[in-house]
This record gives structure tokens, C-alpha cells and sequence, in this order.
């Protein structure tokens, strides 16, 4: 199956987002 | 007229579920009733969440871990899906609980709740960051010492991830070893 990867740049991102 | 936009409002799903547990050293009660599970989560937007609401590892007591495990994995060698494994270790100095800890523990959870390991990710357990006053220790825990392919591209991706200098060496011990070792340093199986 696919498998759910996320880069830290992505994840760093989504801390800072509303 | 407004079109609402998916990004703002669903959460990111993770791969895995993920705990994270919290164990502090009190010595009037046993290693179990001292890890202690502090919330689960399975998107992006949760883990920051938590992590945005908890405490540095560099702001804790000696003696007290945080464990980030997948969900059904107790943070403890004695766990089936433990037992035959090990971890890639970091012994941090003194000064650097100052200059890396913090850092470090970010980037290590990051490397699993975003599958940085790519198939290897599935041989990951989970990582621990133990606070000690000899130096703070740094580990990610894979399921079968085994599996040295896994275990390799685990160890040099999460290397070049906190930016360790190539000459500066990581080994990975399994538990067994640890858990019979009998004078204070475990040989390593593999070093990168």
C-alpha cells in the first residue's frame, strides 16, 4: 500500500498554521 | 461567494498512530507505575498540539523519559514487538542538553510521525529521550536486530537528520545485550 510520508519542512509548516 | 479550501480545515492523517508516555523516577514506586501514557495521536495538526503543550526534554527532572511509541507498542523491552529488537543511540554531553537536546528530540519525532525511513519505517518501534545527570541519551527503537537493512538506513538517515559529522559514530545495541550487559557500556552490533 501508499504510505503516508511527510517532509520536515511540511511538518514545520503545519505547526505555525491556524 | 467563498469556496472553503480542504487544507484549512482537515487535519493531516499519519501513517501510524502514535503514544507518547512520560516516565518519572520515583523511587517509592515500581518502573511500571512510573510510565505513564500521556496522549495518543494520528494526524499532523495533534501531534503539534501536544508537543506545543509539553515540556522540553531539557526542562525536565533527572531521571524522567519521554517515549514516543506506536500505538499497542509499550515503551519497554519485555513487549513482543520489542523483545528481539534494539536502538540506534545518541549519548549527548553535558553541554549539550544546552545546545542540541531540545533540537534533537524534535527532529527524531519528526523523522517517525513523518516516515522518514521510507520502508524502513516499518521496523521502527518508537524513540526515547532519557534526562540523566551523567549526559541525556537520544534512541530510536527498532523491532528486530536482525534486520540490518532496515536498521542501516535508519541509522544513516537519522544521522544526516541531526546533522551528526559522518566521523562522528552512532552505534545500535540490541536489548538483549542491554538488558544482560553487566559492566556499563553494551557492544554495538552495527555503528554508522
Amino acid at each position: 500500500g501508499t504510505r503516508i510520508i511527510y517532509d520536515r519542512k511540511f511538518l514545520l509548516e503545519c505547526r505555525s498554521s491556524p | 461567494s467563498a469556496v472553503a479550501n480542504p487544507e484549512q480545515y482537515i487535519k493531516h492523517p499519519l501513517q501510524n498512530r502514535w503514544a507518547l508516555w512520560y516516565f518519572k523516577n520515583d523511587k517509592s514506586k515500581s518502573w511500571t507505575e512510573n510510565l505513564r501514557l500521556i496522549a495518543k495521536f494520528d494526524t499532523v495538526e495533534d501531534f503539534w498540539a501536544l508537543y506545543n503543550h509539553i515540556q522540553q526534554p531539557s526542562k525536565l527532572g533527572y531521571g524522567c523519559d519521554y517515549c514516543l511509541f506506536k500505538d499497542g507498542i509499550k515503551p519497554m523491552w519485555e513487549d513482543d514487538r520489542n523483545k528481539l529488537g534494539g536502538r540506534w543511540l545518541m549519548t549527548l554531553n553535558k553541554q549539550q542538553r544546552h545546545n542540541d537536546l531540545d533540537r534533537y528530540w524534535m527532529e527524531t519525532l519528526l523523522c517517525l510521525i513523518g516516515e522518514s525511513f521510507d520502508e524502513a519505517s516499518d521496523d521502527v518501534c518508537g524513540a526515547v529521550v532519557n534526562v540523566r545527570p551523567k549526559g541525556d541519551k537520544l534512541a530510536i527503537w527498532t523491532g528486530n536486530c536482525q534486520n540490518r537493512d532496515a536498521i542501516m538506513t535508519i541509522g544513516q538517515q537519522y544521522k544526516e537528520r541531526l546533522n551528526i559529522p559522518s566521523k562522528a559514530l552512532i552505534g545500535y545495541q540490541s536489548h538483549d545485550d542491554t538488558s544482560s550487559k553487566s559492566g556499563s557500556t553494551t557492544k554495538n552490533m552495527y555503528t554508522v
